[in-house]
């Protein structure tokens, strides 16, 4: 059990960096941010507390809930795609997780998933923004059939559209 | 392997049968305005999956069923307070409060097709019946609820963990979430 | 006390529904969603429980725990307003309160916004939305001086821009 | 009336002294990338009207004060621990710690000018002490906590009510807070 939970934490804090500097890079700041996992007591790891760390670039490190509401949410994409390259499930279900981002952040997100939608790991993203939901290879449109009174659905292939 | 389509009766803010066609995309978005009912098909998602109600933003199984608008029309008076009257504008009004509410349907299900790696098709489904329980089948045959879940864990879906499902309003707190909630989050997948 | 709490009770439950309509009429729904404040227990009302109830245009009445994230921030910022309306102070501070509202929603809120920004009612609103903040008078742009490590801000008067 | 004009200084993310003009717009809106200061500058506004650092993100006072790079700088190891060395990065970071450290501000203030509706300026201004404590000025005459919040009262802003201040991510649990809640918030204004 510790021996199983260890490899889970030696994978996840392996990759948690990369992810994170994926997710926060740009032109000025190549590098992107960093993040890290620490173990508070290593002798029984399931009993102990994990705590996660992850500073935006040039921004010095302090607790996270100090974190603005825009970098608390790239932080913590950072660690839920870190924790599914771990056990990967086939699927990831997002629900307007891009609320507080603005749009460069939303473009950053939008690139993230473009580049790891793929088999093994296929995204369905609930989203109000354009910046994001125009990456996406498929639209589900959903609205209110006022004379049905219910919900209803279209789907939309965009690669249609799209060049290759 | 990844979600063909999801195919939804009644449930929620779907009446009637409903088809969320994601064909072979990995990058599917679900798109619309507030209240058309994006939120809920993730709802559907995560219950043919086998989540509990009360993650889904219901107390009961039944809250789930599609519910259409009651004879009762809530009429505001003057001093503020709230009159129950008749509704006109649905169709059998006419009828009494006992007969309009058997219109209501007394049944659901959601049912995902999901392809798995070797292009092998599956079908997941899950339903609420009039009694108000849950039933499961796979390819159209009854299972446990055990069996239900072992076959969705042969798939890499670990449902109790749930870290691939991300509610609406939810995804900040992973970041601030305390250290036993983290480990917690990791021991349920190592 | 009773009776300052019955003032305020009554003053806030005459203005609701007019709030709600304002923010949630449409084209197609001229008279708007249906919103109201109930009192559990009237013979000790500042002991009792008040629930407020709202509900969006053709749909059925349910408890306010279903309604969807973009209603929910509609039925709000509703009941915000109207109880401003009894104890106005000089001014609101609202921080990116648009984050779960489609577009059609923000359009919304920014008319309400527009029309009682006014002597008695000054609207302070952080956004990230432009069709919010396109619709103020003056903007405060806040950005990250790196060199400095600081924040930094510019005030824009948008009314010279803007026809009268 | 009306905000015109927030100075800060030393507060939060706002290092040394800026002002926000809201000159006499009734309708302002604060813009810019995420982790700008946008937020910082409302719990500025907060902060200059009395309330408490609990409702900051902040648990004391002294974390309301600016805080520039430490000299330490964490480094990631291969191993994925993290080690602290000195940042290269900061002017005079070749004096030691303790020296590096004193270069961190000590002391905050937010001050906040109102015009009244009889077009009377007021300032209302509120420093956080080299000793983390509080302290209130009108027009720049030094006053009691209760003197302060006396004067505010009577431009009708009710601190402890804090209806006019909606924090991000607070307002959704407006319209679902417990019956108890709202009783209270109305009491409180009325
Ligand atoms: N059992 C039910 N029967 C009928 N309608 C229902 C039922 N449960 C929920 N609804 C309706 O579904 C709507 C909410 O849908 P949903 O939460 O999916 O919206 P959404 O598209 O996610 O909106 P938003 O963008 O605001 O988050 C509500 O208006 C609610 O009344
Ligand atoms: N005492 C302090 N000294 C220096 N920087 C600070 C201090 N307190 C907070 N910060 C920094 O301020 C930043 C957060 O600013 P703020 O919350 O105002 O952002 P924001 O503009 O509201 O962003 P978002 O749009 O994401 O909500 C964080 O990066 C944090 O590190
Ligand atoms: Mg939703
Ligand atoms: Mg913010």
């Amino acid at each position: 059990r510790l021996d199983l939970f260890q490899r889970a934490f030696n994978h996840i804090s392996e990759i948690i960096g990369s992810t994170y500097k994926d997710l926060t890079k740009s032109p000025q700041f190549p590098l992107g941010g960093q993040a890290y996992l620490d173990m508070e007591d290593s002798t029984e790891p399931y009993n102990a507390g994990l705590k996660y760390h992850a500073m935006p670039p040039l921004k010095r490190f302090r607790d996270m809930e100090h974190l603005s509401g825009g970098e608390k949410t790239i932080a913590a994409l950072a660690l839920l795609f870190a924790i599914h390259s771990y056990q990967p499930s086939p699927f990831f279900v997002l629900d307007e997780v891009d609320a507080a981002l603005d749009n460069v952040n939303v473009g950053r997100v939008a690139r993230y998933v473009r580049e790891h939608a793929s088999p093994g790991m296929q995204f369905i993203v609930i989203s109000l923004k354009a910046g994001l939901f125009q990456e996406s290879e498929t639209l589900v449109g959903v609205m209110r059939d006022q004379s049905n009174m219910s919900s209803r659905v279209v789907s939309l292939d965009l690669r249609k559209y799209q060049p290759s | 392997g990844k979600l063909v389509q999801l195919e939804v009766f009644n449930f929620k803010s779907y009446r009637g049968k409903h088809v969320l066609l994601f064909g072979d995309s990995y990058f599917t978005s679900i798109i619309g305005p507030n209240g058309s009912g994006k939120s809920n098909s993730m709802d559907a998602i995560s219950f043919v999956l086998g989540v509990k109600s009360a993650h889904l933003r219901s107390t009961h199984l039944r809250d789930l069923i599609y519910r259409g608008r009651v004879i009762k029309n809530n009429t505001i008076n003057a001093d503020g307070t709230v009159t129950e009257t008749n509704d006109g504008a649905d169709a059998g009004s006419q009828e009494n409060g006992s007969q309009r509410r058997d219109r209501d349907p007394q049944h659901a299900y959601v049912k995902a097709i999901f392809e798995d790696d070797a292009e092998q098709k599956h079908e997941w489904q899950r339903s609420i019946t009039s009694a108000g329980q849950s039933e499961y089948r796979i390819n159209n045959r009854t299972v446990t609820q055990k069996a239900y879940n072992d076959a969705l864990e042969e798939q890499s879906i670990l449902v109790k963990a749930r870290n691939f499902l991300v509610f609406q309003g939810d995804v900040e707190a992973v970041a601030t979430q305390g250290a036993k909630d983290l480990t917690r989050m990791i021991e349920q997948i190592s």
